[in-house]
């Protein structure tokens, strides 16, 4: 464990802390892309199967354990309790196009072919990807909820924080892990726009709008 | 040789 891992991690919780403070204080799930929600839902469900097998730490199985409830309280809200407030028209990225593609490369770029081997590999590199719908719903609506634009940050900053803890794995124990690396690169990339919005727009007290 | 398939991270 590292300083950069830890900050990504938590990073990462706050962000869905936000996002599930953001919808329970306002009622309201506009702006969120219910589809993310599911695809990150998804991505811990296929990720975390080993969390009764396979004891790594107290920190790694109750880090699992909450992320996991976050990301279904926040499925639950928006197309449970809230589905009201629920923007479907402008949700509209076909999902399909991510997970065709995601699940044929887990099957073809793998560390080894065992259900729970492709399933993580499918939860990396659908990782990477999960967020777009989400991107692509702000370009659609052509602006952001200044609490969703944090909640962006905290979770684009996450996998940044893990890029940087890979660079230290790899120099002080020589750990590489080629497909999380890449995965993590191609979905910080992503954001990388958004960033720019946020740090010239959002950090300057603007709202976020796209031109 | 074998990749470590302990996957420590979340």
């Amino acid at each position: 464990m590292n300083v950069f891992r830890i900050l990504g991690d938590v990073s990462h919780l706050l962000a869905m802390v936000i996002l599930l403070v953001k919808i329970w204080r306002s009622k309201s799930c506009a702006g969120i892309s219910g589809k993310s929600q599911i695809l990150f839902a998804l991505v811990f469900t296929s990720r975390y199967l080993d969390l009764l097998t396979n004891f790594i730490s107290i920190y790694n199985t109750v880090m699992k354990v909450v992320f996991l409830l976050c990301a279904y309280v926040t499925v639950y809200l928006i197309y449970g309790k809230f589905r009201k407030t629920f923007d479907s028209e402008n949700d509209s990225f076909r999902l399909e196009f991510l997970l065709v593609p995601v699940i044929g490369l887990s099957f073809l770029e793998n560390y080894s072919f065992t259900p729970t081997e492709i399933l993580w590999t499918f939860s990396i590199y659908l990782e990477s990807v999960a967020i777009l719908p989400q991107l692509f719903m702000i370009s659609k609506t052509g602006e952001a909820e200044t609490i969703t634009t944090h909640y962006l940050f905290f979770l684009g900053l996450y996998r940044a924080l893990y890029l940087a803890n890979w660079i230290w794995r790899y120099h002080t124990e020589n750990f590489y892990d080629q497909i999380a690396v890449v995965s993590g690169v191609v979905q910080t990339i992503f954001y990388c726009d958004f960033f720019y919005l946020y740090i010239t727009k959002v950090l300057k007290g603007k709202k976020l709008s796209l031109p | 040789e074998p990749k470590d398939l302990s996957h420590d991270e979340l």
